[in-house]
């Protein structure tokens, strides 16, 4: 592909869950998606990294309109899941640079991060994927953070 | 958008480094995917999951070609950087849905971590776009898992 990065977008309507400390072994993320599923909740993004010593932690994110009812389902799940503790943030925002080819381009990912870490935004989590690199950020770097990327990429208007 | 699964997605050529106990704050990615852009290496899939104590890991991918030479430069970065410890896996593969509609149709992923469930297989890792899912999981279970996969979203031949 060749790389190029159509834009940047910026969402500020998300609520992340993060559950906490759940068994790393087949049958648990479904356990936990499922109910979310019977009750029509729309899942953003998904983040799960390495477990330390057969635990790991599962965040995702949904609309704020859906937090209390998305709480309200995880609370039973994590529970029978084994799960030692349930986070939700309402204070994050959802930042990405959108293209093709970034996944097989070295250094899109370094710039972006570059980009964050100039004006001091911390990156609260990563997730990827061959056409997004999608970064959470606070809610009130959202903008200096479209900026910074908008200049980065030396894209004009901001997308969203 | 209308929800459709166009395909699965296999790729075993995945070697997965983790760095973990790095601090969370501003710079610290950039600090750790500069070096690796520099020496023009491709990274795929970057997860990183909320941070414990201000701490926190990032794991990504890159072809085992280059496993040898990312981990050079990582030790490097990791030890300037403050991290604890820095692993490396070559037994896992990806398994992702690509399609559309995926983050605004519920049930979607739920689907994905049950077809893997059922055959008991262990997902190692989540992440998400609106175009697709994927997960690691270990390289002996990525055409069962591929298999599964097929069955629960209906679809014909395998993609890749
Ligand atoms: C933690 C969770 O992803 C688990 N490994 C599973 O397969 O469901
Ligand atoms: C951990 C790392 O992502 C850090 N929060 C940063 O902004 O670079």
């Amino acid at each position: 592909d060749a790389q190029r990065i159509r834009g940047i977008a910026v969402d500020t309507d998300v609520a992340k869950i993060s559950v906490l400390g759940i068994p790393d072994r087949p049958g648990i993320a479904h356990g936990l998606f499922q109910p979310l599923a019977d009750d029509s909740i729309n899942i953003d993004v998904i983040v799960q990294n390495i477990s330390h010593d057969g635990i790991t932690d599962i965040s995702f994110t949904v609309s704020r309109d859906d937090l209390t009812k998305t709480l309200e389902l995880v609370e039973g799940a994590s529970q029978s899941l084994g799960a030692s503790d349930v986070l939700h943030f309402a204070n994050l925002a959802k930042v990405s640079i959108v293209g093709t080819g970034i996944q097989s381009t070295p250094g899109v990912a370094a710039r972006m991060f570059g980009a964050l870490a100039e004006p001091s935004i911390n990156i609260e989590s990563i997730t990827t994927s061959e056409i997004r690199i999608t970064c959470l950020v606070h809610e009130d770097d959202a903008q200096r953070a479209a900026q910074a990327l908008h200049q980065a990429f030396e894209l004009d208007q901001p997308e969203e």
